[in-house]
């Protein structure tokens, strides 16, 4: 089951993402 | 009816307001101060206590109940079409819905995010991206060979949800050139963003001429 | 009823299975050879012309009708009660599981798959997946404080969703010490895995004693 898992697409950085967008916006928006 | 939380132009929260011009559902969008200031708002106890994330989109019934995460608040913002009518339907909209999410956002995100200036740009993330963005248009120009919609003969929140996710994309970097190899994908876009219910939300979406580059 | 593609012990395929088991829908789950080979069978022009994506869970019911993306399949195998008697329930259910999606897996992989030596160890991603892995722990913990379950007062896909994208975390990396700040998320987390739709599924789930490390 290990094995399979390696092969699973994760978005790992999503929280990186969540995180540079919120910041991005709130810039944004004074 | 209720009020969506939001800082503008959000495409996440256009999911639920597109939803909304189809089912009538009335909608007041907070998104500008006095109602709404992003950072501060969703920031504050009041906020927490309703939508514990802190993020938006939010929506608040006028009734109170609340609700977080954009799917589910598009999602009770439809009807019964937008939703699926019939239960293969239901499903196969949320089949669409979850495919935006999994195959489109994530690359979507790593190409066009440099290109706002609001992530660092990364030569082979930015590379991947592309392949991966290709192929989840490839998957869609083949499902709408024999299709005019992504599920059954009208719109629904499949169409919604993938519209939203590709806006970026298309206005941001999907030049004539990368998009031409996907003519069936183009004409399900053009005609959705041309429907009344989503032109009255997003308004005249500008595609994309030349593929915006990193913007530093 | 219809047939099930996975690899084994699939945390996907397991919110699927765990819905079949709820609605009594007959599911026969196809995960080694010579029914299906992960690797092989999902890369043959068979299977890609059902599902575009190569990518599993992916449905196919008797009667033909193909699903991809596991939250469409367990809704379709679901029966009214798992996906919310009422359109206020049905969007928290849908709420629960895009939580479960965007808030607990991308940290829970970051931290477990290291440990499970499938991913290089990168000390700064672990510590920051774990402060993530808390935020979401806590606003279950929240959630949960005066409820039995996310959703209404029976078991739901919000149930099934959430339990399966945390099974990783709570077999592989919370120890004792680490879940103990959440009983609520505790206590909701163990009265459903021993309810015998899923422990038909999951089987016993043996809890972590002691938080894995980085397996080079």
């Amino acid at each position: 089951a290990v094995q399979y898992l390696a092969q699973e697409k994760i978005w790992f950085e999503k929280p990186q993402y969540d995180e540079a967008e919120r910041r991005f916006y709130e810039g944004v928006n004074g | 009816s209720g009020t969506l939380y939001t800082y503008p132009e959000n495409w996440r929260a256009f999911k639920a307001q597109i939803a909304a011009q189809y089912s009538g559902a009335r909608l007041k969008v907070a998104s500008a101060p006095p109602a709404f200031t992003f950072g501060q708002t969703n920031r504050s106890p009041a906020f927490l206590g309703n939508f514990p994330l802190g993020k938006v989109p939010a929506f608040e019934a006028d009734d109170g109940f609340c609700l977080f995460e954009s799917n589910a608040i598009a999602y009770y913002l439809s009807n019964d079409v937008l939703r699926g009518s019939s239960p293969q339907a239901s499903a196969q909209v949320l089949q669409w819905v979850s495919f935006a999410d999994a195959e489109i956002i994530p690359p979507a995100s790593t190409w066009v995010f440099p290109t706002l200036g609001i992530m660092q740009y990364n030569k082979q993330a930015t590379e991947q991206a592309k392949e991966e963005v290709k192929r989840a248009l490839a998957v869609l120009n083949q499902h709408l060979n024999t299709r005019t919609f992504l599920v059954g003969e009208r719109v629904t929140l499949a169409d919604i949800s993938v519209v939203c996710s590709l806006l970026w994309l298309f206005k941001q970097v999907l030049e004539p050139a990368f998009r031409q190899p996907f003519p069936n994908m183009n004409r399900w876009f053009i005609t959705c963003i041309n429907q009344p219910q989503f032109k009255a939300v997003l308004g005249d979406v500008k595609l994309c001429d030349k593929m915006a580059q990193f913007d530093a």
